[in-house]
């Protein structure tokens, strides 16, 4: 269960401020399929990063399961964030000379599961998918639909209630691009929240709610076709 | 006029091989406007690294206005590509720190313009792609379309002869995704050369040709219809 309450979020830059949220309030319940759209600059990775406990609001508050975030220590919000939360960045985050393996492995590490385990699931991901053949090729030597697709993995191998998926299919040929929402939907399925921004309609159309923002605001909010 | 012979890619790695082009033979001749297509890994960035001579066959060659690249010397290449070369990359390749005015700048340096005239020309060119308003912003100050859109502006600025672009609309909304295909369309119709690897259907749609890659080898090479 989400909630955000009046959020914004300001960014202070030298001599000036950009306000990319102005006041967002909604509630996700478990289990929903939401998509998050809008225009290029109008907040939409800014309320992905307030979302999934990366970055703190100027006000407002978040509240995950009954946990109010913003009023979590860094440390608490780390091990809310990695525990619960399963994120795909826009741009992967990858560590570039790493292999796809050891990225994938990353939330294992912070979660303290031992090295053994650890591999077997993060191999188990890289197969889900498909690109198990590539789990020893450092994330510099990839393609970037295969770099974001290593990115979903490692958002997949912690097994979180809630991911967030920010443009995941952005390099993505419609091929590969419908195999990941197919893995997204099949997750959904099983009981996971799932939050995607996305640009595409037909990536959009897998959510059965879409959000839209516009300058930091919702102009919309409702139910979408279910596919 | 942009003629490629049996081009070959072999990356060596770590104690394996992987081979991301398998032998590409075709031409494009000036003002043509090319689509590459394929899925994920099937060799679309390593063509276009190699057509604008950013990194070198394995075999083969690539013959820019007559010029065989693969013959030139290390400086010679840089100033090739400079002049002739507007390339828009998968990853953006901006430097963070530095504002979006002085990344549109950077070629102007390399071609040896003045500062005045330069700052002027990098202003128009992200004029052109609506981030006037962003000029003195750095590009980790942007959102994942703005930087995009920097890089489209560095691409342009030099007024190239060819442009390559790599999924050049990747993080963008319809809105700014059609933007960036008009700006494209113009300079095409003022006779700039324009290749465009893209996923995206309605976005092959502005071109004249799509030659499809699949794992190395070129699938298909025919007129498209035309937007
Ligand atoms: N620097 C590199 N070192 C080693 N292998 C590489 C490197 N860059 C790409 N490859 C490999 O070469 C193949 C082709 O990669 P390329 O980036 O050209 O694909 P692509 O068609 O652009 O894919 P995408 O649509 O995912 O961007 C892939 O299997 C990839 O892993
Ligand atoms: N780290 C930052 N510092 C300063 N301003 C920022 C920062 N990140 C984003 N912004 C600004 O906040 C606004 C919203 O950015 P955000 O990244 O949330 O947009 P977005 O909807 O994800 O866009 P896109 O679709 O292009 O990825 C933009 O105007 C952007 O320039
Ligand atoms: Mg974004
Ligand atoms: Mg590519």
């Amino acid at each position: 269960m989400l909630e955000v309450n009046e959020l914004t979020k300001t960014y202070q830059l030298d001599g000036f401020s950009v306000e990319a949220l102005r006041g967002i309030t909604f509630t996700i319940k478990e289990g929903e399929f939401v998509a998050i759209m809008g225009p290029s600059g109008s907040g939409k990775s800014t309320l992905m990063n307030l979302i999934g406990c990366l970055d703190r609001p100027t006000s407002g508050s978040v509240i995950l399961d009954g946990q109010e975030t913003s009023k979590l220590k860094d440390n608490q919000l780390a091990s809310v964030r990695n525990l619960k939360v399963g994120f795909v960045f826009q741009n992967y985050n990858l560590l570039s000379r790493t292999t796809a393996l050891k990225n994938v492995e990353l939330p294992l590490i912070y979660a303290g599961i031992g090295s053994g385990s650890r591999t077997e699931r993060a191999f188990e991901a890289l197969k889900i998918v498909g690109l198990e053949e590539r789990a020893g090729h450092r994330s510099n030597q990839l393609s970037g639909g295969q770099q974001q697709r290593v990115a979903i993995a490692r958002a997949l191998v912690n097994d979180p209630s809630i991911i967030l998926a920010d443009e995941p299919t952005g390099s993505l040929d419609s091929k590969s691009g419908t195999e990941i929402m197919n893995i997204l939907k099949l997750l959904n399925d099983q009981g996971r929240t799932i939050i995607l921004v996305t640009h595409e309609e037909y990536i959009a159309g897998y959510a059965r709610r879409a959000i839209r923002l516009l300058d930091g605001l919702v102009t919309s909010d409702k139910r979408v076709g279910k596919k």
